[in-house]
């Protein structure tokens, strides 16, 4: 059975979609099948694998009672797939809160692909708005990237807050999968003071994999291919392999 | 008469709120009267300021008629004031679809301030919905901070087709006030790329001023304090200072 995690903070640019994509992409080079499901209408994620011009997306699976199975999508990555997004998403926003069970829509829908992944991963916007509280209900687990910096500390409060009350009034199993340092500058005070305050916060749910600022990662995307197609031998590329072999002996899989 | 102007990005972390502060504090150092409207949930403007416990917050103008005046808040630095944010603002993205000239809320509310301040400075959060669209019916103009990386520029198509769709339906003057790049690493082929990309894309918006990446600046909100008040000296005060004075040149001040 698939193992579903949503990868959430409502800050901004902290490393969710970055996280997704080559956090899959290593997975799948694991032998681990994987499908990324792209919840953010800035479809960062499809875009970022090279994919565009989406038709059907996710909204028409959520608004549209499209099949599941029409909307994934093959990547150049042998084992990793994905259910791609496009700007109409925003709508759905509007359109779910007039709907019947406007929380659990996602849920539904996925249900059904469990079994043919080892994992899936969910990229989430950055709001707590009703798309990423769907994908929260979707999710058997949360990971949570934090960029070492104030802002992205500051959420944290809201972000447990909104976890909580998913775990209490729609989605009882619901878990922290592991928080996960990103963008992490050795030279920083800044990174190293942080970093101390999320490992006391959090304790062993905090990944030993740091994940460092790396340029390459953030060239990657410009040219529609995760990290390991860019650069195999980054610091970027070792570590979200390092990450990868993290979560698959969290999870029982080595 | 009091310009307002927005910070709209749907990009999360490149810099908005950041600018925000340091550009409405900058102005205010040039004895401009400037208030900050914090319209995004996370409240990064306010605890950025170092405000906290908020009641009443910009929630309570949009949804529950508070007077917009008792909102206003003092903050440490002469001629810059806030109107804070808090969390309670996430449910007025819900409660507001049901109302009744839902787009225009934030307009009417500080209409009657623009009088009292030369600048308006908008604070958004990284989405298109309705907060962020209360936000621009609001404003005079948009001030759009771009991450000089990949994913910033791929959702500018998106965020301007917002604009235009806006200036024909619900805000005919609003304008673009300017483009700044941001987190600008000088040793990176990817921050010289988009620039020029930016460049031949907006001409004559972009400002001359290009902000670079400067840790000073992510340390400073962690003390509450804008950059003048953290470490003046910085290469992030000293640029903020010069785009205050392009902003101020631009709109005759000088
Ligand atoms: N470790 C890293 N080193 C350098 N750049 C990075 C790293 N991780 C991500 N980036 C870059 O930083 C920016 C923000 O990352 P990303 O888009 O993954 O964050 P996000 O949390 O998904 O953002 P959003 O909140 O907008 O969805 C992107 O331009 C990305 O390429
Ligand atoms: N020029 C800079 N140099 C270094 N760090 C910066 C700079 N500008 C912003 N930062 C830091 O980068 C992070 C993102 O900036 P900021 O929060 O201002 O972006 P934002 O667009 O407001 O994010 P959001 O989309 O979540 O509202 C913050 O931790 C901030 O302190
Ligand atoms: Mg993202
Ligand atoms: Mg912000």
């Amino acid at each position: 059975m698939g193992k579903t995690i949503s990868l959430v903070n409502q800050k901004g640019g902290v490393g969710k979609t970055t996280t997704v994509i080559n956090l899959g992409a290593s997975l799948a080079y694991y032998e681990q099948k994987c499908l990324i499901v792209d919840m953010d209408p800035q479809a960062n994620a499809t875009s970022g694998l090279g994919l565009s011009n989406i038709y059907p997306s996710v909204y028409d699976i959520l608004v549209k009672e499209a099949n599941p199975r029409e909307v994934i999508r093959s990547t150049d990555t042998e084992n990793l797939k994905i259910m791609a997004s496009d700007i109409s998403l925003v709508g759905a926003e509007v359109e779910l809160v007039q709907t019947k069970g406007r929380e659990t829509q996602l849920k539904r829908k996925i249900m059904s692909l469990k079994s043919d992944y080892d994992f899936i991963l969910i990229d989430a916007p950055p709001s707590l708005g009703l798309l990423t509280v769907n994908t929260l209900v979707a999710s058997d687990s949360v990971l949570i990237p934090i960029q070492a910096e104030f802002y992205a500390m500051e959420g944290l409060g809201k972000l447990l807050h909104t976890i909580r009350s998913i775990q209490r009034e729609l989605n009882s199993r619901l878990t922290i999968e592991g928080v996960l340092l990103t963008m992490y500058d050795t030279r920083l005070n800044l990174s190293h003071e942080v970093t101390e305050e999320v490992r006391k916060y959090f304790g062993e749910k905090v990944y030993n994999v740091i994940i460092p600022r790396n340029v390459k990662l953030a060239e990657a995307p410009s040219y529609g291919k995760h990290i390991f197609a860019y650069d195999n031998r980054s610091r970027g590329a070792l570590t979200y392999k390092e990450l990868a072999k993290e979560v698959m002996e969290r999870n029982g899989k080595t």
